[in-house]
């Protein structure tokens, strides 16, 4: 049996606002500790984990290991129209994951499972010279100032400060933040600003996103809830020079 | 220029 209750939809709705851009199809693995999935785009540019440990939840019964997929622009189509303070149940019955949602009405949607073409992907274990943490709406807002500009950008950081650079055309940007964290050496790397985009969705997750950033490295971004009951990881690719 | 990589090598099985 599976059965989960949280007292809003918005960690969800948030969640997969991100995962439907990225991704078509997801396998949510549920047992005692929680609900989590990993996933790798079609492409292999992008994989992501998401963990919502059963704290998190009003009621979470999970008596044996379940693996639910499904298509996740049905599941966005429903989550779209729960309001903010519906309550949410997630639940299976023979073949469709049960989403109810209860505010002034009880409203029942029902998705069906499918087969899944690919095994989800393992997360990989990478060792970053960099981790830092700056504030989601910074990030955003410097995704947003680069986009005039160009289609990928630059992500750098030292000791002192974070940089966005990108050039184009028809001229410039440079974004310097300084992040009053311990970083201790240098990285950049280059990145799609469409991908980033993409995670970025999940906006109202966390009010800050921790980075780790190399050399020519996969851009690490984490969106973590304050209570630590929750995370959403994405995994990006970097554009390389030629 | 710049290509786009993809995570394959990172997710290489042992």
């Amino acid at each position: 049996m599976f059965k989960a209750e949280l007292s809003n939809p918005n960690i969800l709705k948030t969640s997969f606002e991100a995962i439907s851009a990225i991704v078509d199809e997801i396998q949510f693995q549920t047992d005692s500790e929680g609900l989590r999935l990993d996933a790798l785009d079609r492409g292999h540019i992008t994989f992501l984990h998401l963990d919502l440990k059963a704290s998190l939840f009003d009621e979470y019964i999970c008596d044996e290991p379940e693996k639910i997929n499904i298509d996740t622009d049905e599941f966005m189509k429903v989550l779209k129209r729960s309001k903010s303070d519906d309550r949410v149940l997630l639940s299976l019955d023979e073949g469709n994951l049960i989403i109810t949602f209860e505010g002034q009405a009880k409203r029942t949607f029902k998705i069906r499972l499918i087969d899944m073409e690919y095994e989800p992907a393992t997360p990989p274990a990478i060792e970053y010279p960099t981790e830092f943490s700056i504030p989601f709406d910074l990030f955003k807002n410097s995704i947003n100032d680069i986009d005039i500009y160009s289609d990928k950008v630059s992500l750098s950081v030292d000791s002192e400060k974070f940089k966005a650079f990108a050039t184009g055309e028809f001229g410039e940007v440079n974004i310097e933040f300084i992040h009053g964290e311990s970083v201790k050496e240098e990285a950049s790397s280059v990145f799609s600003l469409e991908k980033i985009s993409e995670m970025l969705k999940a906006d109202k997750f966390s009010d800050n996103v921790t980075l780790s950033i190399g050399n020519d490295m996969p851009l690490t971004l984490s969106l973590k809830m304050i209570s630590e009951e929750g995370e959403l990881r994405f995994l990006l690719a970097p554009r390389i020079e030629n | 220029q710049y290509k786009q990589t993809t995570l394959d090598s990172y997710f290489k099985k042992d």
